[in-house]
């Protein structure tokens, strides 16, 4: 977007090809770049090089511009409950985040909610036994909430500082698989007031604007309190979370960057969006 | 939807007295809008709606009483002409066993889709061999044996072995149990990853696949055309599997990927399940990327 001697219709449709091509989206890109557009005017501004600026703050105004933390809870355990789509990254990014936790010096139980897909109890498996965290899990196909309730009684009594309970993946459009959702959330909270603390929705960034469907989704059935957005150490650019945030007050909160028990990172949205522009 | 947008458009266009070349550009817009909501490339969108536009200014348009209508058939055919075939034919080999090859990005269905096929190819009265080629995700070969299990289908495993020699030594066991049709499962992997990337070409070289599959998760946005025309050029695809289908993503990656690559979707997955599995119908992925 060099190259440019005065503001044209030229620059800004080089500025909706950037976010266009990063997954923002056409709609969200074209409401941004209107309220650049006014910017400009308003201020009178005349210099090209100063477009992309009001540009890079216009997108944080819709992400919010400052880093947002995992809640905690006020007294016993903190439960973080991780649902989305099938194959974005919940359980990986479960042992990630127990071995972060681990190493500042918290109890970690793992919830092994997922009880359909083949293998899935056994993978978790290898990640609670990486991040030195302990794992509640029950048969292949039992209910997916008793695991859960069974977590939260272990927190309690063996004093654990997290419960991270996974959830199998699952497409928004499944009604009878998001009932089971709501009921694995219900039971949470009836076995513990005020939990899950966290209701977390990984995302992957390669996704497009099917996100956007999933987030509203995924928040209407059970309250989404905040997004991991995993594989960025690909070509993707995740832009479409900025889609979401057009139409839901998410916080995105962590990234995953690898497929190793440390190559995740907290989100931090100025990063976010100068990466958007690389 | 899009036909009744186009028609508001040029119900609106007409008003001014005969239809010009000008307006059914504008009006070609709104198709560029409705690709890019389904998540067609960018650039794919730029050169389809350039080659819609050269048979869209015709007279039967300009002069028709409902040119939205005809340009959504313009539209929709030159689609259905660029997502190719309804032939979900596989390439198998003259002497067995033929060899199969899934390759694509992490969480893209490969695992799931491997037990698919098997099915699919078992129940045609073929005898197929499931390869455990991903050494590295944890249960990962613990997932592709439980899927075997299920459908009564032989998975070879070395355990976290070399990939390279685990194909290798699959299909001197093909050979040697009569397995007509070999399956290798390989990693999820990103097209950037150059050593990874090198290892699939490595096993492409060492069992010189019949079929090289890349599985593509219906719901990928832009990043579609990165990753197939990297997994093309570095190993020469046979086909595309497009996954997820069974959710409501309108699966624009498929045009971007036919695009880019040329190579045929040969099947749409539709579900978790080792039944979900279905030819390709590029009609019914047209009508499902125009909404
Ligand atoms: N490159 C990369 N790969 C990732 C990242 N996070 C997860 N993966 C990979 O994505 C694949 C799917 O990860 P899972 O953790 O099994 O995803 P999931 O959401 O639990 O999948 P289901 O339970 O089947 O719905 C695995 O191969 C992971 O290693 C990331 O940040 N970067
Ligand atoms: N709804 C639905 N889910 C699918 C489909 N295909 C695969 N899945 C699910 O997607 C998730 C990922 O599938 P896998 O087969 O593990 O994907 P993969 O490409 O082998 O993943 P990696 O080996 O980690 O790269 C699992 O939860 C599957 O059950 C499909 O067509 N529809
Ligand atoms: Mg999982
Ligand atoms: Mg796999």
């Amino acid at each position: 977007v060099t190259g440019h001697s005065h503001i044209d219709e030229e620059l800004y449709e080089e500025l909706e090809a950037i976010l266009v091509e990063a997954d923002v989206g056409v709609t969200t890109t074209m409401e941004i770049l209107d309220k650049v557009r006014e910017q400009v005017r308003a201020r009178s501004i005349k210099d090209p090089a100063e477009v992309k600026g009001i540009l890079k703050e216009a997108i944080l105004e819709v992400i919010g511009g400052e880093p947002s933390r995992l809640i905690e809870a006020s007294e016993g355990p903190t439960v973080i409950m991780v649902v989305g789509v099938n194959g974005v990254g919940k359980t990986t990014t479960i042992g990630k985040l127990a071995a972060r936790f681990k190493d500042a010096g918290k109890r970690v139980i793992l919830g092994a909610g997922d009880t359909f897909r083949a293998a899935a109890i056994d993978q978790l498996e290898i990640w609670a036994g990486r991040a030195g965290a302990d794992l509640v899990r029950h048969q292949e196909n039992s209910d997916p909430a008793a695991v859960a309730f069974d977590a939260l009684q272990a927190a309690r009594s063996r004093k654990a500082d997290y419960v991270i309970v996974d959830t199998a993946g699952r497409l928004h459009t499944k009604s009878n698989l998001m009932e089971e959702l709501k009921k694995v959330r219900r039971v949470i909270d009836r076995e513990m007031p005020g939990a899950p603390h966290e209701v977390l929705l990984v995302l992957d960034a390669t996704t497009g604007q099917n996100a956007v469907a999933q987030a509203r989704i995924f928040d209407e059935a059970v309250g989404v309190t905040g997004i991991a957005l995993t594989k960025l150490d690909g070509t993707a650019k995740g832009g479409v979370v900025v889609a979401v945030s057009r139409g839901l007050k998410i916080p995105v909160k962590l990234i995953g960057i690898g497929e190793q028990v440390d190559d995740l990172r907290d989100f931090v949205p100025r990063d976010f969006v100068e990466a958007l522009f690389a | 939807n899009l036909a009744a947008r186009l028609q508001e458009t040029f119900k609106r266009l007409r008003g001014k007295g005969k239809l010009t070349e000008k307006d059914v550009e504008e009006a070609l817009r709104e198709v560029k809008l409705a690709l890019l909501e389904a998540d067609v490339n960018f650039k794919v969108v730029k050169d389809f709606i350039g080659r819609v536009k050269a048979r869209a200014v015709g007279q039967e348009v300009l002069n028709s009483l409902t040119p939205g209508q005809q340009v959504v058939k313009v539209v929709y055919d030159e689609l259905t002409e660029l997502m190719g075939q309804t032939q979900s034919k596989l390439n198998f080999a003259a002497k067995p066993p033929t060899v199969i090859m899934m390759a694509g990005l992490q969480g893209s269905g490969k695992t799931t889709t491997a037990g698919k096929l098997a099915l699919y190819l078992h129940k045609q009265g073929r005898r197929p061999l499931l390869v455990a080629g991903d050494v590295y995700r944890p249960a990962a070969i613990k997932q592709l044996e439980v899927l075997g299990e299920q459908l009564g289908i032989p998975v070879f495993s070395m355990g976290q072995g070399n990939p390279v020699e685990i194909a290798k030594t699959a299909l001197e066991h093909a050979h040697s149990h009569g397995n007509d049709v070999v399956i290798i499962d390989t990693a999820g992997r990103l097209h950037i990853d150059e050593a990874l990337m090198e290892e699939l070409q490595a096993i492409r070289a060492a069992v010189a696949p019949q079929e090289i599959l890349l599985v593509v998760d219906a719901m990928t946005g832009q990043d579609a055309v990165q990753v197939a025309e990297t997994f093309n050029q570095r190993l020469e695809l046979d086909g595309v599997v497009l996954t997820k289908l069974d959710g409501d993503a309108r699966g624009g990656a498929a045009l971007s990927v036919r695009a880019v690559t040329g190579k045929p979707i040969k099947f749409g997955a539709f579900g978790e399940k080792m039944d979900a599995l279905e030819p390709f119908h590029p009609d019914r992925m047209a009508s499902r990327i125009l909404g």
